[in-house]
Parts: structure tokens; C-alpha cells; sequence
């Protein structure tokens, strides 16, 4: 059934940024990620999904460790030069991905990642998914646990 | 500069969704993918990000436009069930994404693929990225446009 899933994948270096309540206007991503290219910041997992408010917008995305105390001065200047809200940080965050080449079409394939978590109460703190790899979000204390839970579950090899 | 870049993909025949306010709590998640996948529904694009309220997430997602009505029928069963707030959908979206096997690492080619949207004014409803591709959804009429810009800002061909 799931043989198109090669493996599972553990990032524990990385830590997560949002920008908040940014403009929903053309060119305020692109200010956004550029302004922090400028500074050879290497941005990861961006996301941006869904916003009550219709005109304002959330950013958010994972950075290396070091590398977020010159992401969050970045992103405060730009707050302050947008009219952006807030920017919110969150060291304790690691990725575990599922990494497969079919996972497309395979409803039961993320149903059954989740289920593996919340049966053993890992909390899932950001999701993101392609057809090609199912990323969770947890807190970096859970994620050996949780990469060898879904390592059984799914009957891997981690990569 | 870019040879890792692969392509540009769009897809025209996705309609997105949210739920609005779920209960931050292990478990959740699994129900509502899991909610999804009894009725064969295919869910594309997973994002849960950033909520401003502690214990409180929105989960958003794509799925094939003909899967909609069943989608949002689901999801407000299961908004019932958990007390969430409420089920949002988008029909007016389409993906458009740059696919490429070596942009991690790269800061520019996020800001660039952004940069060139911006600049010809379409807005960027939602972004999802991983290592190896760029997902930006705009409006379904601005999808031609945007794959237009960014084939020829990549100097790419369509995959
Ligand atoms: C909101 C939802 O993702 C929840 N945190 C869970 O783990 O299932
Ligand atoms: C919020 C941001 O993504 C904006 N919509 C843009 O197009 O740049």
C-alpha cells in the first residue's frame, strides 16, 4: 500500500518566524523574502494560508537557528516600514517529514501520519504538504519520538 | 545561476478550503484529514501556519473543485463536532508553481519568482514551498499570465 513512501526525515536546526498582518497587496512577499535574501538569509517551508481579515495577510516560514536573530531584526524593520502587526518567533520547532514520490492521490497516507501523532498525543504545531513530502511541525522534543513512531507506522527506513 | 529550476506548473482545477479556529489539540488534525479521506476525498496542499490565539489553529487545503461541495459538507459536520468556528472556501484560485530540484539554499529564487509577480501587479492569495518547489496561488484568470511571467523571468519551459 505504501510503497511509494521512501522515508521519514527530521530537521531539529531550525526555528520559525510569522510576520503578521502584512498588506494583501501584489509585491509585499516579494519585499518580504527579497528583503531577507538581501541579507543571505536562506528561507525554508514559507507559508502563507489563510487570514480572517480580508486586505491583510500572514507570512510565515523556518529559518536555520542562527540565523533567526538577524531574520527577526530584518522582519521588524519591515513591520515597521509595511504597517505590519507583529513578527512572532518560535524556537521550538522541529520538522518530521514523510518523503515519498507517489504520495499523490493517497488520501489515507497524511490521515494515517496524523493519526500516528495524535494517538501518541504529539501535538502538530504547522503542516505542510506537496505531493512529494507531508511535513509536521512539532515541538523538537518530540521529534525523535515522533520520527520513530511514524517510522513504525509506516514501516521505514529513515533517510 | 538557475539551472536547478526544472519548470513552471499550473493547475486551474483546485478550489481551496479552511476551517477556521480548531481546537489546538492533538488528534485534530487526524480527524479532519482523516474525516476527508473516509469519503475518498484527495486533499492537495495541507498549510496550517500561524493563529494569533494560543490553543486555537486553522487548517487550509486544496482539493479538485468537483470535490468542493462534498469538501465543505464534511468539514461543517466536523466544525460541529470539535466547535470550530467556521468553514471558508476560495473556488477563484489556481496553483502555479516553480519546480526544481535544486533551490534549497537559494534566497534569491523565492524572492525573484515573488518579485516578478508583484511587479506585474497580481496578488498572491496563498504560498507554499518546500526544497524542491515554489507554490504561489493566485486568481484563477491571473494563472496564464503568471506562468507566462515567470517562464520567461527563469528563462524556462513549461513543464
Ligand atoms: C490543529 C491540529 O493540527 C492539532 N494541533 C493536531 O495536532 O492535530
Ligand atoms: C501578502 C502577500 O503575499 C501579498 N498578497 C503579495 O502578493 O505579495
Amino acid at each position: 500500500i505504501y510503497r511509494s513512501i521512501s522515508g521519514v526525515a527530521t530537521d531539529k536546526d531550525q526555528a520559525c518566524v510569522t510576520i503578521m498582518d502584512v498588506p494583501d497587496q501584489p509585491g509585499i512577499a516579494a519585499r518580504i523574502v527579497g528583503g531577507l535574501a538581501k541579507k543571505a538569509i536562506v528561507v525554508d517551508m514559507i507559508m502563507q494560508a489563510f487570514h480572517p481579515t480580508a486586505g491583510l495577510n500572514n507570512i510565515t516560514f523556518t529559518v536555520a537557528s542562527t540565523d533567526l536573530p538577524q531574520t527577526i531584526k530584518t522582519l521588524e524593520e519591515l513591520k515597521t516600514e509595511m504597517g505590519a502587526k507583529a513578527v512572532h518567533a518560535d524556537e521550538d520547532i522541529a520538522k518530521v517529514s514523510l518523503v515519498g514520490a507517489g504520495m499523490a492521490g493517497q488520501p489515507d497516507v497524511a490521515a494515517r501520519l496524523f493519526e500516528t501523532l495524535g494517538a501518541a498525543k504529539i501535538n502538530i504545531k504547522m503542516i505542510s504538504s506537496s505531493e512529494m513530502k507531508i511535513t509536521c511541525v512539532v515541538s523538537r522534543g518530540q521529534a525523535d519520538k515522533a520520527a520513530k513512531l511514524i517510522h513504525d507506522a509506516f514501516e521505514l527506513e529513515k533517510v
